[in-house]
């Protein structure tokens, strides 16, 4: 998972 | 984390907080558009479906169910407790025309062409125009209780401070998020005629009212 995929925003 | 997310988080969970509180202290849920509370349980829905495979954080785990309870319980006051309160007459956006093109984009635009990326993007962009149903049924009457405009307020005020996190992490981490990004600048435009009024109006202690 790159970083923008892993979603850890709200 | 940093300073302005968890403002802008914070701000979010202000807005709902506000929300029930309105509705429970007034025993009404006149002004709000039931539309635009449908729609926020839709993007929470679509976007957190990652509850369920992925763990984050303890903090983002707990505010994701709280979002997502929260806007639902909202939808079963407005719907069932407080119905009556409720004048579908003047909760007349259409919705069709924010869901499908959303869904356009978030097909077109999507970090992966799978079923979670893409109910993700579709959520991001739907958030952005969620509000419209509400703001468009405040422009017919044209004027709002002060306590929802505290929620609006709150509730727009919470990506405005993504926008400074945004641009913090790109220099800290060299995260870019362009679909969160370009939403999010656009939500909180649309919320620019609103902030005007509420902060020349509501804030100096008057009541919201539209110029005629």
């Amino acid at each position: 998972e790159t970083p923008v995929e892993k979603h850890d925003e709200l | 984390m940093n300073f302005f997310r968890l403002l802008g988080d914070l701000s979010h969970l202000a807005s709902i907080l506000i929300l029930l509180h309105k509705i429970k202290t007034t025993r009404s849920c006149r002004g709000l558009s039931f539309k635009t509370q449908a729609l926020y349980v839709a993007v929470f829905i679509t976007r957190y479906l990652d509850l369920t495979y992925r763990w984050v954080s303890l903090y983002n785990f707990v505010m994701k169910l709280f979002f997502i309870g929260s806007s639902c319980a909202t939808l079963y006051l407005m719907r069932y407790k407080y119905c009556p309160t409720h004048d579908p007459s003047i909760d007349t956006f259409k919705i069709e025309y924010l869901v499908g093109p959303c869904a356009i984009l978030a097909l077109i635009f999507n970090y992966k062409f799978s079923v979670s990326e893409v109910l993700w993007s579709f959520s991001i962009f739907l958030e952005s125009v969620a509000i419209l149903p509400q703001l468009f049924m405040l422009q017919r009457t044209g004027e709002a209780e002060t306590i929802t405009t505290h929620y609006l307020a709150a509730l727009g005020i919470y990506r405005a401070f993504y926008i400074p996190n945004w641009i913090y992490r790109y220099f800290t981490e060299g995260v870019v998020d362009p679909i969160a990004i370009v939403a999010g600048i656009a939500q909180t435009g649309l919320y620019l005629d609103f902030f005007y009024v509420y902060f020349t109006k509501v804030m100096q202690g008057e009541k919201f009212e539209l110029p005629a």
